[in-house]
């Protein structure tokens, strides 16, 4: 099954 | 102070159906331009957005930008408490730990109110650049809230392949595979039961259908969903409110190890 990506990859903390 | 007047309170109401299957606890934050919430799921694969902007209110009065931390649940359940024809207003006074709801029947003949407690929740924002996506599908919401119940039956993840075509999705499980195209289709009596892509180029991304499913709890807001996909960003699937805002789910995609 493919690996899930978590959200803080893609956009940063503000 | 802070007093938000809301003539269509079953709307709140459809609003925390849409968010608590995702959320827990979460910061409202009310400022001149609106009630607004951001959260991640506990997680952090997907987020919700929500914005009630303040003109869609009959009342709006927010001071000063305030930060409100409620348990969702807890929100829910004093809620539902309302009429689905009541006038909601929601209250609280600077430096208080309480939010009241007032209910009001549509004909004043019955005036509820119900005080909540307010939670400390350390909020964690997220920035969301803006960006510009591969493919744009629009499509009536129910049949997305269909296609997405009826594939997490077969399998536990999706498929969306966006090409000239149509919109594609597709699932594998133990018992077999799935294959749902949606073509476009602008020739229909109503607008809201069109399907309408706009591709710049095709795009592929896999997703785990339990949270698309969590974000179908928004179906009854509107009439209509955008799902907006580019290769290597989390696909972002949004839910119009009329007049009001939006609430809209990022989810991140699955990738091949």
């Amino acid at each position: 099954t493919p690996m899930q990506n978590d959200l803080e990859e893609f956009y940063s903390m503000v | 102070m802070l007093e938000l007047r809301l003539v269509q309170g079953s709307l709140l109401k459809k609003v925390l159906d849409a968010m608590r299957e995702l959320v827990n606890d979460a910061n409202f934050d009310c400022s001149a331009t609106g009630f607004s919430l951001q959260a991640m799921d506990s997680s952090h694969v997907a987020l919700v957005a929500l914005l009630l902007r303040s003109e869609g209110f009959e009342h709006y009065r927010c001071d000063r930008n305030l930060s409100m931390g409620m348990n969702l649940n807890n929100m829910s359940k004093m809620l539902r408490c309302a009429g689905n024809d009541d006038i909601i207003t929601i209250k609280a006074d600077d430096g208080t730990d309480s939010v009241t709801f007032m209910f009001e029947s549509p004909n004043q003949d019955k005036i509820a109110d119900f005080e909540m407690k307010l939670m400390d929740i350390d909020s964690e924002h997220l920035g969301i650049p803006d960006a510009e996506y591969q493919a744009i599908v629009r499509m009536p919401s129910s049949e997305f809230a269909r296609i997405c119940k009826d594939l997490s039956s077969i399998g536990d993840t999706v498929v969306i392949s966006v090409t000239k075509e149509g919109v594609k999705f597709s699932t594998a499980g133990d018992i077999g595979t799935a294959n749902i195209v949606c073509r476009q289709n602008k020739t229909v009596d109503k607008p809201e039961e069109a399907t309408i892509i706009e591709m710049q180029e095709p795009v592929s991304l896999t997703f785990a259908l339990r949270y698309l499913n969590s974000f179908t709890k928004a179906t009854p807001l509107s009439d209509t969903v955008t799902i907006s996909l580019s290769s290597e960003l989390p696909v972002v699937v949004e839910y119009k409110i009329a007049e009001m805002g939006y609430i809209r789910y990022y989810l991140a995609p699955k990738i091949e190890e």
